[in-house]
Formats: structure tokens, C-alpha cells, sequence
């Protein structure tokens, strides 16, 4: 049998006249790498589950994509995380919203999956499971990043003015 | 948004997605990457699917699992499920976005309605592919 393996990593504003020769390679350059930790599971005949949750992992690593580590901002000024994921075998499923502190999201939403009866925790019980399956967390500063506090601070001025725009990216996650 | 779909050698779906949502939403705002059946999806019978885009319109139109449901009870085979959803359901009812999708024969669908998607894939003994525009 053979495997199969996709990944994305949002579909925000991407306009070809805002996109510089330099971005583009740093964003081809973060997809690859990504690609081949989870094909790396696949390739040595591990599962699916791990495949898509070590490769959702790196994607939150990479400060490039809404997630995780380069998280975007809440308006004021918090981030605040969801993730899932779900096994096809069987259907289980875990996911947490709300959350701030674990490194990678995803690995939280598996913990809800694999040690308890629930699909979806949220707030300080979300962060219990995290702790209690020995996750890693960070402080808000590994969050940070500038260009996701600038977008903030853009879109906050522009409410402030009144103004809007009809880039449909700004609904994107 | 960032996801990922895969099927591995013993024929096994997963999917799995993370977001920290869009820009200046309000505290508290879920969106649909964690509402499983709308961002995120697997059943091994049909697909593994995982969505990015404007979460309530893919929150209500149950984006990822009316891509499996268009498989098991219209028959229809991923790439057009995909597509009926992602370019026609969401489309027309200014859910703009994408979605990456993976069926049980390990076929890929990545359709997107905006300007661009930033995604990847690879299948094995195929060489890696990695796009951001349409073409």
C-alpha cells in the first residue's frame, strides 16, 4: 500500500503583487520542511494520526503560520489557540479551543482524545490535560511575533477610523 | 490555519488542524478548526479532510463533513465532493478559504476559492510538490 500526505498552512492575503521573491522561498522553504517530518512518519509505515499531529506540530513551530508560535492576536491583544484532530480508524477525535500556554496546540487537542471521555475542553481543564499528559508549554514571549502584533495594531486602527475592506482574508484563520 | 491529511500504508485517515484564528477577533471567538465536522474531519470509509478559511460560513455549512457525506450517499468520488463544497457550497455564500482532503485510496484534493493557498503534498514514490497560487 502506498501513503499520501497534504498539508496547508492558511490561505490568508497572498496577493501575488504583495508576495517578494524572499517571502515566497521562506514560505516554500517552511511547507517543505514540514512536509518531510510527516512524510518521514509515513515513509518508516507509521500511522496517519502521527503523521498529521508531528506535521500540524511543526507547522505551529514555524513562526510563519497562524499558529501556534506566530499565532495572530485577539483584540485585545491576547492569543488564543484551538486545535483538532481525529482518527479515521474509529472516529475518536479530540480538540481544545481557547487555549494559551501549550507549545503545540495539537498535541493538546490529542491529549483531550486519548485521556478522556470528552471531544472538546476548553479553558483551565483543557490546560490540566496538557500538563497532565507532560506537554511543554511556553511564555508569551515564544508566542510573540512582531508581524502578527503590527497586523493587530493595522486592524485596530483601521476599526478606530471606521474604515473596512472587502479583502476576504481578514475572515481567514 | 495550518492542517494536515494523510493516509499511511496500512490504509488509515487521520486529520488534524491548529489556528489562532483571524486578526482582532473577539475574545472568545471559536472557529471551525476545532468544530469537528466543519474544520477538521476523518472517517476511514470516505476522507480526511481539514479546512482553512472563513470559519462560521465553514462552521455552517458543515464543510468538511458534507465532503464525506457527498461520498458516502451520492457515491461521488473525492475530487468532486471537494470541489461541490469548497467552489459552490462555500463560494456562493462568502466562505472563502480551502480545504485539503485525502480519500481511503490515498487520492489528494487541495480545492481553494482565494487567491492562494499555501500548501503541500506528497504521495509515496512521487516527488514532493509545494504551491501557493493556483498554478
Amino acid at each position: 500500500m502506498t501513503y499520501s500526505l497534504a498539508i496547508h498552512g492558511g490561505a490568508g492575503t497572498i496577493l501575488r503583487a504583495s508576495m517578494t521573491p524572499e517571502r515566497e522561498e521562506a514560505y516554500r522553504a517552511a511547507l517543505a520542511r514540514t512536509l518531510e517530518v510527516g512524510e518521514a512518519v509515513l515513509r518508516d509505515g507509521g500511522a496517519a494520526l502521527d503523521a498529521v499531529v508531528a506535521a500540524v506540530s511543526a507547522l505551529e513551530d514555524e513562526p510563519l503560520f497562524n499558529a501556534g508560535r506566530g499565532a495572530v492576536f485577539t483584540s485585545d491583544g491576547r492569543q488564543e489557540m484551538d486545535a483538532a484532530v481525529m482518527d479515521g480508524r474509529d472516529r475518536r477525535a479530540g480538540a481544545v479551543a481557547g487555549i494559551f500556554g501549550p507549545r503545540n496546540p495539537v498535541q493538546a487537542a490529542r491529549a483531550v482524545m486519548e485521556r478522556t471521555d470528552h471531544v472538546c475542553l476548553i479553558g483551565p481543564n483543557a490546560l490540566d490535560v496538557a500538563r497532565a499528559a507532560g506537554l511543554p508549554f511556553e511564555e508569551p514571549a515564544y508566542f510573540f511575533t512582531e508581524a502578527r502584533w503590527t497586523a493587530l495594531q493595522d486592524t485596530l486602527g483601521m476599526r478606530a477610523r471606521g474604515e473596512t475592506d472587502d479583502d476576504p482574508a481578514r475572515r481567514h484563520g | 490555519t495550518v492542517g494536515a491529511v494523510a493516509r499511511d500504508v496500512h490504509g488509515h485517515l487521520a486529520a488534524a488542524t491548529s489556528t489562532g484564528g483571524m486578526t482582532a477577533k473577539a475574545p472568545g471567538r471559536v472557529g471551525d478548526t476545532p468544530m469537528i465536522g466543519a474544520g477538521t474531519f476523518a472517517d476511514d470509509a470516505t476522507c480526511a479532510v481539514s479546512a482553512t478559511g472563513h470559519g462560521e460560513v465553514f462552521i455552517r455549512w458543515t464543510a468538511a463533513a458534507e465532503i464525506a457525506a457527498r461520498m458516502r450517499h451520492a457515491g461521488q468520488p473525492l475530487a468532486e465532493a471537494a470541489r461541490a463544497v469548497v467552489m459552490e457550497d462555500l463560494a456562493q455564500n462568502d466562505g472563502s478559504g480551502g480545504a485539503i482532503a485525502v480519500d481511503r485510496d490515498g487520492t489528494l484534493a487541495l480545492p481553494f476559492n482565494c487567491e492562494g493557498m499555501y500548501r503541500a503534498s506528497v504521495r509515496s514514490g512521487e516527488a514532493p510538490v509545494i504551491a501557493i497560487y493556483r498554478d
